[in-house]
């Protein structure tokens, strides 16, 4: 049968947390200024 | 040529990957969708932003634990084109 592919990582990357932190908060900013 | 009708659907496809990887955090995708809104229609015909968004799709399909750094790349590039709105320039001599 088939295998199935489960990655549930994206926190993993230290990389993405940043850009991931970086974009919430700008989302943050740009709903507060509206 | 325009790409318009490619990158529109490139968008959309960007944006339907991108909707299951970042479900916990919901606001992300319309986020997205209302910067490429308001960036400049012949930006967003270009090549420029096709090949952007050819770039990001095939990154985020190899490589989902990034995906927040693909988005904030397309939200950074749409920010940088987003339509300004008409400067009273006086361009008559």
């Amino acid at each position: 049968g088939a295998v199935p592919m489960e990655e549930e990582e994206d926190d993993d990357d230290p990389e993405n947390r940043i850009a991931k932190k970086m974009l919430l908060e700008e989302i943050k900013a740009n709903l507060s200024s509206d | 040529g325009s790409f318009k009708t490619e990158n529109e659907r490139l968008f959309a496809e960007f944006l339907e990957c991108c909707s299951r990887l970042t479900e916990e955090h919901p606001e992300v995708i319309p986020f997205l969708a209302s910067r490429h809104q308001k960036a400049g229609a012949e930006f967003l015909a270009s090549a420029e932003f096709r090949n952007v968004l050819g770039r990001c799709l095939t990154r985020v399909q190899s490589k989902r634990s990034k995906v927040y750094v693909y988005i904030n790349e397309l939200c950074t590039v749409l920010k940088a084109h987003t339509q300004r709105r008409k400067l009273a320039l006086s361009s008559a001599p």
